[in-house]
């Protein structure tokens, strides 16, 4: 990716990566559509021999044989059995039975986690810069399991199945399907093995925002990563007839339009289709719109497809709208035809100068790649929320990474807008979705494996929350796209990654895999379900009395029965730090938004003389006053030592 | 006839067969004997897709909502999950 490593500080501090063997005997992982083993991203050039502990294979297919992989490429896995069970036998001439990436996605994410620097990278110009993953050192190993039909959950968990067989010491995961109970849930239950198994499973929060309760992916096991913005842009603003300018981001490079205001109609006015304002296929009459700049709606039809219909119906130009779901989140993308996208507001804004001016008139003026935006980080809009719909007392999702306009590795297979009347070919491509933030916080874990090889997943996925931030520079809290508001912890998690800080978090919570089996006995799984999940026979024990508030999560979610009755509601919260800084003393402080809850932390510093060290403390929530159904409220706790800050959102919930 | 075996075709759908492996008669030398005969018992046609070990103990395969239903009551089934389909993000 451009951009990003600057944005995460990674390149402020080189030495505290180390490029030693350990950086480069980390083996990242990736279940997507395979690979494009031709990208400069893939380049093993300075890298030592494959590690040791390597167990995979380069599997040959179409157009992919062992002699596209390499020692940055160490592995390429294609599983298709399931799919072509449900869909019949793969078109070897629409898409390659291999591990080879006809799509882009999965050479963008595998890339975007661990992808060697390449310079001068660029989508057709924009985003120009030295491009790089995460984990420049790390090795790359790639499980192709989506195809043009879908990934399939047997091959998903086939490809998990070798993933643990090859040692992987990272599984990134941009996919996600339903929200069934962890028993229920392949991805989940094949985690849980990957887990037991020592290797860290981070996956994508899902798009489904900013409705709250959107969110895939939520076992706790796994580390749920949503998406912000970067301090990165494309303007293209549209200027009317009358003056008036609004912004708008666009990726189109080709033929500018003429230097003239011209003639500029709203499709649904143009179109006779009872939804013509969305300009979908065969809904625009040439006759109506050739020449002229057309004002599309977002929504059903992907955005690009919205460009190709409007240049196939011969207007020169799109100015392409959000509705409410989208609000004021801007989406860049590299369009066929001259075209930009601007928010709700300035939407509404141009089709009431489009409804009254008798003869409307407009231009698109590209300006090229800005950085230095603010404010950034903002949650992107589409990023999903919470609270956790499996487990309301399991915060999620954990954290925030860069996930909108990211540039990084693409297919030679596919033109950057996907469309297949897009002949272009490019190295990189700017995409968005949690999909892009999933294989940053992939790589970044990777980073902090090579820097600490004997942390667990749970210490990696700790130190990379409680080292987030949730506020700028200037103090202001993290913003939401979706509301132009502060984000609250069902919008980010524990805040935005930073990586540089998760080197050395000071404390972490560290979690086992028998802490997770009291965390299912605690939700009261029964055996056959508990042995669905873990794949082996366990019996919670009768005699103990499991909680979800004894699991040691590095984030608090507190649920109270609204309107309690007189007795008021205490909670207290057990956990466990261990310190993996030097010694020193740890106080704490909490900072709350509402009086109504009333929270303690007994004992309120802990002194740690050794590393490794473990000390527990309570955390009591007192109920002072009932909140109604459904309100929601946060705090924050941290631990400090005057140097390191490891910090625990607290969401309240009434219900 | 290609309605009839279209028709029959839409009735087999994926599943994916949690075994509990602990639970293997002693009769089967190898689990996944015991698995292909559990299979058998419920389909003389299914064929396994997948088997898995580390991240389950169980096999992928093509039955009928029936079968499947029939199978999950068997002694040493799990669960028998229907195929998902995931989307990316």
């Amino acid at each position: 990716t451009t951009r990003t490593p600057e944005f995460l500080g990674l390149d402020k501090s080189p030495d505290m990566f180390p490029d030693s063997n350990s950086a480069s005997d980390v083996i990242v992982g990736v279940l997507d559509t395979g690979i494009w083993p031709e990208s400069k991203s893939f380049d093993d050039t300075g890298l030592g021999p494959v590690p040791s502990s390597w167990k995979g294979e380069c599997e040959t297919g179409t157009n992919f044989t062992t002699s596209n992989c390499n020692r940055k490429l160490i592995g390429a896995r294609f599983f298709s059995k399931g799919y072509e069970a449900t869909l019949g036998p793969i078109d070897t001439s629409k898409e390659s039975k291999s591990p080879r990436d006809d799509d882009g996605h999965g050479t963008h994410t595998a890339s975007t986690a661990a992808g060697s620097v390449v310079d001068q990278a660029s989508l057709l110009g924009y985003a120009l810069g030295k491009a790089r993953g995460m984990a420049t050192r790390a090795r790359i190993a790639v499980y192709k399991v989506c195809w043009i039909g879908g990934c399939f959950s047997s091959d998903i968990l086939a490809a998990m199945e070798k993933a643990i067989e090859d040692n992987v010491n990272v599984l990134s995961m941009s996919l996600g399907g339903g929200m069934s109970d962890y028993f229920r849930d392949n991805v989940a239950i094949g985690a849980f093995a990957a887990m037991e198994k020592g290797i860290f499973i981070s996956c994508s929060a899902g798009n489904a925002g900013p409705s709250s309760y959107s969110l895939s992916n939520q076992a706790p096991w796994i580390t749920t990563v949503g998406a912000g913005t970067l301090d990165r842009d494309f303007p293209a603003f549209v200027s009317l007839g009358n003056g008036k300018n609004f912004s708008g981001v666009s990726l189109f490079r080709g033929n500018s339009l003429p230097g003239k205001l011209l003639p500029f109609v709203y499709a649904g006015n143009a179109s006779n289709a009872t939804n013509g304002n969305l300009c979908m296929i065969g809904t625009l009459p040439p006759d109506k719109v050739a020449g002229k700049i057309v004002l599309c709606d977002r929504g059903v039809n992907s955005r690009v497809q919205k460009g190709e219909v409007v240049k196939e119906a011969g207007a020169l130009g799109m100015v392409l709208t959000n509705t409410a779901a989208n609000g004021e989140e801007l989406v860049a993308d590299a369009h066929l035809l001259p075209a930009t996208a601007v928010g709700e507001k300035s939407g509404d804004i141009i089709k009431s100068y489009l409804f009254s001016d008798p003869n409307p008139t407009a231009t698109i003026l590209f300006e090229g790649t800005k950085v230095g935006i603010q404010p950034s980080p903002v949650v992107a809009a589409f990023s999903s929320r919470g609270p956790n719909s499996i487990t309301l007392e399991i915060l999620k999702p954990d954290i925030i990474a860069p996930g909108v306009n990211i540039l990084a590795g693409w297919s030679g297979n596919v033109g950057p807008t996907g469309l297949s009347i897009d002949s272009r070919r490019v190295s990189f491509n700017i995409i968005s979705g949690t999909s892009m933030s999933c294989p940053h916080v992939s790589g970044l874990a990777a980073l902090v494996k090579a820097a600490h090889p004997d942390w667990s997943p749970a210490a990696i996925r700790s130190a990379l929350m409680t080292t987030a931030y949730t506020v700028y520079k200037n103090g202001q809290k993290l913003q939401d796209t979706s509301t132009g508001k502060p984000a609250t912890p069902f919008d980010y998690g524990s805040g935005h990654v930073d990586p540089v800080a998760a080197l050395d978090p000071g404390l972490v919570y560290d979690l086992t895999a028998a802490d997770y089996l009291s965390f299912v006995c605690a939700l009261n799984y029964t055996s056959p379900q508990i042995s669905s999940l873990a794949g082996r026979k366990f019996t919670c024990d009768a005699s103990k009395k499991y909680s979800v508030t004894d699991f040691n999560y590095p984030s608090f979610s507190v649920v109270f029965t609204s309107g309690g009755g007189s007795k008021s509601n205490v909670v207290k919260y057990t956990r466990t730090v261990t310190n993996v800084g030097s010694p020193g003393t740890y106080k704490v402080s909490l900072s709350s938004e509402n009086p109504s809850v009333k929270i303690s932390v007994e004992p309120a510093s802990l002194n740690f003389a050794a590393i490794n060290e473990k000390k527990s403390y309570t955390v009591t929530f007192t109920e002072v006053s009932s909140l109604p159904l459904n309100s929601n409220s946060f705090a924050r706790l941290v631990w400090s030592d005057g140097k390191r800050n490891v910090g625990s959102p607290i969401a309240f919930s009434w219900n | 006839a290609a309605v009839e075996k279209n028709t029959e075709e839409q009735r087999w759908s994926t599943y994916i067969v949690h075994m509990a492996k602990s639970e293997m008669p002693a009769s089967f030398e190898h689990h996944l004997h015991w698995y292909d005969s559990s299979l058998k018992s419920v389909s003389d046609s299914a064929e396994m897709i997948y088997t898995y070990d580390n991240v389950i103990h169980g096999f992928s395969t093509r039955l009928t909502a029936e079968q499947a239903q029939t199978l999950e009551s068997q002694a040493g089934i799990l669960s028998v999950l229907p195929e998902l389909k995931y989307e990316l993000h």
